[in-house]
């Protein structure tokens, strides 16, 4: 029996909305630490980690570990159907073959389930270790997401390069080239309009920017995004999701020509 | 692309 209760119904229609452009079906893997999710894109050069841990949910009851099976975008046009306030409740049983979502507005005047049919699916799953990072930019993430969409209007991959002088993204493409530095900046007037940078060593690295536009659909999730690059290591674009965890988004470099 | 590696070049399967 899984049963878990979201106040903050509103963070998984986001969630929701970060993933189904990058995965089309995917396992949640519901255990005591929490609901999570590993997943490929079907070209298997990007991969997106989801956690929220249990703490995180107002009542969460797993007795046994669960695998579901679920097609995000049917989940997404389920979860659509929540108010942004309202209160979320994942339901399955342990033999189940379909999983119910219950919302509740925020004073109780409305409750509405929807069952969904799961899914079969043989997922792989990636062992991630820990790394040592030899650049690690924090940035805010709606400035992430305006560099990414401008640059692909001029090229289809970004160069990230991050030197003493701060965090330059490059491009280039039939029309002409662009960069745009970011430098280390914390005095602002609010935290999350910090950019901060963090180098070990000097790292520059050539990512497509189709993925990297397609993470930055976890903008709403959070102000900040932080960057971990590391030479010849997948780049880690990390969005938390609010103090109950976070999703990550890893994408391989492309080899130079 | 030619030039797109796989995340499997990365990581192990588990």
């Amino acid at each position: 029996m899984l049963e878990l209760r979201l106040v903050q119904g509103g963070l998984l229609k986001k969630v929701l909305d970060s993933l189904k452009d990058l995965v089309n079906d995917a396992n949640f893997d519901c255990s005591a630490t929490g609901f999570s999710l590993q997943a490929m894109d079907s070209s298997h050069v990007a991969l997106v980690a989801l956690l929220l841990r249990s703490e995180g949910f107002e009542h969460y009851r797993c007795d046994r570990n669960l695998s579901l099976g679920m097609n995000l975008s049917n989940m997404a046009k389920m979860l659509k159907c929540a108010g942004n306030d309202d209160i979320v409740t994942i339901k399955a049983d342990d033999a189940a073959d379909s999983v119910t979502f219950m919302f509740e507005s925020p004073n109780q005047d409305k409750i509405a389930d929807f069952d969904m049919k799961l899914m079969d699916i043989d997922s792989e799953h990636l062992g991630i270790p820990e790394a040592e990072f030899q650049a690690i930019v924090r940035m805010p993430s709606a400035e992430f997401a305006r560099i990414c969409k401008d640059l692909s209007t001029i090229g289809d991959t970004v160069v990230i390069s991050v030197t003493k002088e701060g965090v330059k993204f490059s491009t280039r493409g039939d029309i002409g080239t662009a960069n745009i530095v970011c430098r280390h900046n914390t005095s602002v007037d609010k935290p999350e309009e910090a950019t901060i940078i963090e180098m070990e060593e000097t790292v520059s690295l050539t990512f497509a920017l189709r993925y990297m536009n397609s993470f930055t659909k976890a903008t709403p999730l959070a102000n900040q995004v932080t960057i971990s690059l590391s030479s010849d290591l997948p780049v880690v674009v990390e969005y938390k999701v609010a103090e109950m965890g976070h999703i990550r988004f890893y994408l391989a470099p492309k080899i130079e020509e | 692309a030619d030039n797109q590696p796989r995340l499997s070049a990365f990581f192990a399967l588990k």
